[in-house]
Formats: structure tokens, C-alpha cells, sequence
């Protein structure tokens, strides 16, 4: 179940106007300037896929992923899923999980453009090991701190796992 | 409890070494501080680059560090594979030729699965199946279809 | 001792603002969260990149925080001169851009002092008086003098 | 009062046989493999203007500094300072300070090849402005500790040194 297409609309420092790509199985390299916006794709599939934690969005309050121009009223990204092995329980090649979020912080979730609950959408992602934290998903930095970490450490994270 | 540790342990111990290897030409190993009674002690890291002696990782250098870590995340991955990763710049602190090295693995892990890789190493741009650039224009970010000539022409 | 502080903190605000414009063409400050108070709130830094609107630095992404930070250690040396600086690696996250300003800053404040720079960039390396590399062989370190064309050749 | 000269020899990396680098003012950029000996050069540099600390010299114990092959009983480090300004108290253009530990993890100092107590060194070099910390010493990592605090480490940091 890997990854076909990322629409971003509004979040973080991307603008009201729609943003779309369309990826492949294989390697994708993201590379451009400090500041482009490339740690800002990856917190955008993690919102996507129903980050609740604002520190692990880089923000102080989830409100804070829309884009900053006053007249952006909404952060919306849209991930559309290859479902050709029917891993999720939906029958259709394709799935799109998207989530949108207002200035109040709210969000609302959509399952190939149907709203359903966050836990609905949790629960369909989980029939293919997919959550928007794990060990697949690496942020900018954290190498350094599992480079740090001490022998007790070690050993905590992988109890943790285990 | 310990069984079930020690069992994740081992699996995990065994993938460092495999994947330390792969990084490095070098040996490490994961070694419990107590085997008889692994949580009263940590979990030791010993690495021995090649032409050095086996050194504990807290005696490495800062590249060095880094590639050991990396190793070990990619053994804990092991434990659950994903349909897909996404990386952000695990590469910042890596030589050319660890760089290298790592790109080349990640060539091969994506024949199976799809790689995600945030970098600034023209060698990671190079092994894309597929390059795009993120940039900020008027105080947005815009993203673009890449070609190798036009990363290393920037460059 | 607030008004040495007060000084002091003058001091490194307006050195803060040179380097980080110099460094990144934008507009960057250090604000006291209580100026009538000092020492009962912290130190703000706030950030305007080129097209960008200003922020704290909390909202910087992590080469933009690190160009910062290397502004501030600037205008923190600035309080007291030395005659040689070593700076180990504080280029890693940082872009060709920002790489290449920095070089250019360092190879014209190297015309009044010593400044040895350990890096792994090429920009970096190519800006360098005079460049030595240092690698192990046998167990050993070793150190060459090298040109420029051996470093981009063995990149 | 820049360095001229730096002579290693049995330190960290560095084996038995003597390594001397001649330095000139301007802009001197070392570079290599993760590994290669880099950041030691600068540890070096550290430890013969003498640093007391292990922490800083990236070791658990001082008589970890000496290089680990067992034929090796003592880490030897030499600056040779440029001292045509007679900013140092000493009269001689050029002024060489070195710091030898054995496997005992005790140092001794030398000033210009005779033997000297290290509060006799270090009151030389303070004419100078010299010492093995300071903001004009940059270690690896240091700079993303800095873009890591927060608004009150940010306003001691600056106590610290008005
Ligand atoms: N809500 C928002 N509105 C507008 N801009 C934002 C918002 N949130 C974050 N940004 C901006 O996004 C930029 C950072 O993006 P990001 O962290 O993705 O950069 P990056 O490409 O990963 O850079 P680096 O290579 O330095 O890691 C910052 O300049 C930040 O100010
Ligand atoms: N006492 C010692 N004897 C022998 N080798 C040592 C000793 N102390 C440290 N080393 C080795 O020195 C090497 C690290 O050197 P250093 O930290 O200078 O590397 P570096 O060139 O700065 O690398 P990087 O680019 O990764 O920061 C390590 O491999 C370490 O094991
Ligand atoms: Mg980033
Ligand atoms: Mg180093």
C-alpha cells in the first residue's frame, strides 16, 4: 500500500492554491533550499494520516498548520493510497484519505470523499500497518538523538518494541 | 516478559549487524550489559570500522555515530515492515562515501518498496527514480519535477 | 549588573543583526521578552527570511535555525576578539546557498585572523587558503596538504 | 597571535610517529572522512592550550587521550604560536607551548622546551587572550544546541558573559 498521490492545500508553507504530485513505487528523492518547504511534505503525510500531536508536526497548536497568509482559512491534504492487493478494507484500486483543518483547530476526515470519524479512518489504515508515527517514518534530526542515546536507552527502546 | 525481549533483541541485534555491514565494510554488535538479566543493565553498542580496533560508539566520531544509528533504525524497521518509508536528511552528518553507500542500499530496498528521501547530497538526487524539488517563491512553497543535469547545474 | 547586561545584550542584538543579514540577505532580532525587567523572561529571536514573514525562530526549519545560530555565535565572539577561531563542522545543514555565503564570510574575516574551518563541503574547500586533509590509514591518522582538484576528484 | 605550527604525536587517532602541520593566517579549511582524524586535531589544539576537562576533549578519561595501540605510552601535543607583536610575556617571535600526558593520566607543560607548572602556562597565554574554551572554539553539534534553546538558556547564555 504505497503512496500515489499528495495534494497539499494550505498547510504549513504551502498556499491556498492546490499543490498536487503524483509518485511511483522506487525512490523519491525531495531535495531544494533550507526553508523550501521539504520537512513540510512529510509533516503533511503524517496530518494526513491522522497526527494528533502538534510537536510532531513542528507546531505549537495544531491551528498553526494553516498557512500563515490571512486570507487562508483551512490546511487540507489528501493522500491517495494504491490499493490494487485490497489490503484496506475498501473495494476500490485507489484509496484517498484526506483531512482538513480550520482556524479552530478542528479537523475532519474524509475516506474517498466521504466524511467519517477519525477513528474510522485509523481503523481502515491500520489493516495495512499504516499510522502517522513508526519506525518507517524518520524526522529531520532524529539520527543525531539514537546516536546519543545512552546504553539504558537503548535497551527502553527496545523494550518498548518488543 | 524477557522472553519476549530477548527474542526482539536477538532479531534486532542481528539486523544491525547485517545492515552496519552494508554501511560500512566494518563489524558491530549490540551487546546487553547483563545477558542474565537484561533490565538491570542498557544495551551496549560496539563497533569496529575497518582498519580500527572494536570501540564503544560513544568513542566514535560525529559521521561515525551517525551511520551506526542509522543502521540501527534500519534494523528496527525490520522488525515491522512498511509499504513505505520517508527519511528527512538521516545523511546530514555522512562523507561521501557513506552517502554513497546508503543511497545504493536505498536504490535496492525501493525495487520492493517505496523509499521517501529528504537530502542535500547530489549522490542520493543521482539514484532517484524520481527527483523533485520543494523551493519558497512569494512566501510559498511551489514543487517541481527535477532532472538530474538541472540539480547538479544549480549545484 | 543589569545595566551590564543590558549593554552586553545591545552589543550582541546589533552583531546578531549584521551576521544573520549578511548570512541570509533577511532581517533577524533579539528582543527581550520583558525589557523593563530582563531577568524575568528570556530572549526572543525573531526571524524575517527573504520572502518570507517574520517568525520566531521556533518556526524556522532546521537549516534556517542553524544559519541562525551561526549568526549568533558570530556576534557572541564579537564581544571578545580572538586571534584564531576553530569552527568544527557547523555547516552540515545547511544548503549550497547558505554554504557559500558562509565561505565568503569566513575568507574575508580570514584576511585579519586565522580562521581553521573543519568541513565537508566543497564550497567550503574551495574558498581555503590553505587545505589539509586528515584520514586514517592502518589504524593511524594521517594528514595531507591537498589541491583543490584532488578534493574534487576523490567527490 | 596565530598558530604557525602544530606538531602531534601519540594523541587519540594519531600514532607513535611525530606529525607536524606548518599553519598560516587566512583561512585554513580541513576536511576528510567521517573518522578521519578532524575533530582530534581540533581536541588537540585543545588540550595543549590546556583543557582540563575530558568531557570537551570527547573522552571518558584524561589517559584515554593517548592513542590505544599498546606500544604507545604517551600523547604528545606542540603549538608553536606567532608571537612577532610580543603579545605574549615571553621574548622570542615565536613561542612554543606542548603538553604531554602519560598512561597515569598526568600532564606536564612546556613553554619554549622548558618544563613549567600549567598556572605558568596559562598566565602566559591569558596575555593573549588564549584559552583552550571559548567562543572562538566551535565543537561539532554546538551549533544545533544553540538553535535548540529556548528564550531563558538563550538569556543566561548572554548573563554568562556580560
Ligand atoms: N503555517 C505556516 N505558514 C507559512 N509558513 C510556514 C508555516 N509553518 C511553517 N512555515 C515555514 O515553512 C518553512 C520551513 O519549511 P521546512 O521545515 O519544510 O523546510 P525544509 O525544506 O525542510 O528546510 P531544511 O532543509 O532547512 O530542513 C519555514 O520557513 C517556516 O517558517
Ligand atoms: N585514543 C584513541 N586511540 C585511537 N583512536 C582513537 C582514540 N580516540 C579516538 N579515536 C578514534 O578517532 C576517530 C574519530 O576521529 P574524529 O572524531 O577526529 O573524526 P572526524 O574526522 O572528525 O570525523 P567526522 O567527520 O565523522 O566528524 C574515531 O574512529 C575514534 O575511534
Ligand atoms: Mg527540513
Ligand atoms: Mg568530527
Amino acid at each position: 500500500v504505497f503512496i500515489k498521490r499528495l495534494t497539499i492545500q494550505g498547510f504549513k508553507s504551502f498556499g491556498p492554491r492546490k499543490i498536487s504530485i503524483a509518485l511511483e513505487k522506487g525512490l523519491m528523492v525531495i531535495t531544494g533550499p533550507n526553508g523550501g518547504g521539504k520537512s513540510n511534505v512529510m509533516d503533511a503525510i503524517r496530518f494526513a494520516l491522522g497526527e494528533l500531536s502538534a510537536h510532531n508536526l513542528r507546531v505549537g497548536r495544531m491551528a498553526e498548520l494553516i498557512h500563515d497568509n490571512p486570507g487562508t482559512n483551512y490546511a487540507r491534504v489528501s493522500i491517495t493510497l494504491d490499493n490494487s492487493e485490497r489490503v484496506l478494507p475498501i473495494n476500490s484500486p485507489e484509496v484517498t484519505v484526506a483531512r482538513r483543518i480550520d482556524r479552530n483547530g478542528e479537523s475532519t476526515y474524509f475516506l474517498n470523499g466521504r466524511q467519517v470519524s477519525r477513528n474510522e479512518l485509523l481503523t481502515v489504515l491500520s489493516m495495512a500497518n499504516i499510522k502517522p508515527s513508526g519506525f518507517n517514518i524518520v524526522p529531520q534530526g532524529s539520527v543525531i538523538e539514537i546516536a546519543e542515546m545512552g546504553g539504558s536507552e537503548l535497551r527502553k527502546m527496545i523494550e518498548d518494541i518488543s | 516478559k524477557k522472553r519476549v525481549f530477548l527474542e526482539t533483541f536477538d532479531k534486532v541485534a542481528e539486523a544491525f549487524e547485517i545492515f552496519f555491514n552494508r554501511l560500512t565494510g566494518g563489524q558491530g554488535w549490540l551487546r546487553l550489559e547483563n545477558p542474565n538479566d537484561p533490565f538491570s543493565g542498557g544495551v551496549e553498542m560496539v563497533l569496529r570500522f575497518p582498519g580500527k580496533s572494536a570501540r564503544s560508539v560513544r568513542a566514535a566520531s560525529g559521521g561515525e555515530k551517525s551511520v551506526a544509528a542509522v543502521a540501527l533504525l534500519l534494523a528496527l524497521q525490520g522488525l515491522t515492515p512498511a509499504d513505505f518509508y520517508i527519511f528527512d536528511e538521516i545523511d546530514a552528518h555522512m562523507d561521501l562515501q557513506y552517502s554513497r553507500r546508503l543511497a545504493e542500499l536505498f536504490k535496492e530496498m525501493a525495487e520492493k518498496t517505496q523509499i521517501i528521501v529528504i537530502s542535500l547530497k547530489d549522490i542520493m538526487a543521482e539514484k532517484a527514480d524520481q527527483l523533485i524539488g520543494v523551493y519558497n517563491r512569494g512566501g510559498e512553497s511551489r514543487i517541481v519535477k527535477l532532472k538530474l543535469e538541472e540539480v547538479i547545474k544549480a549545484g
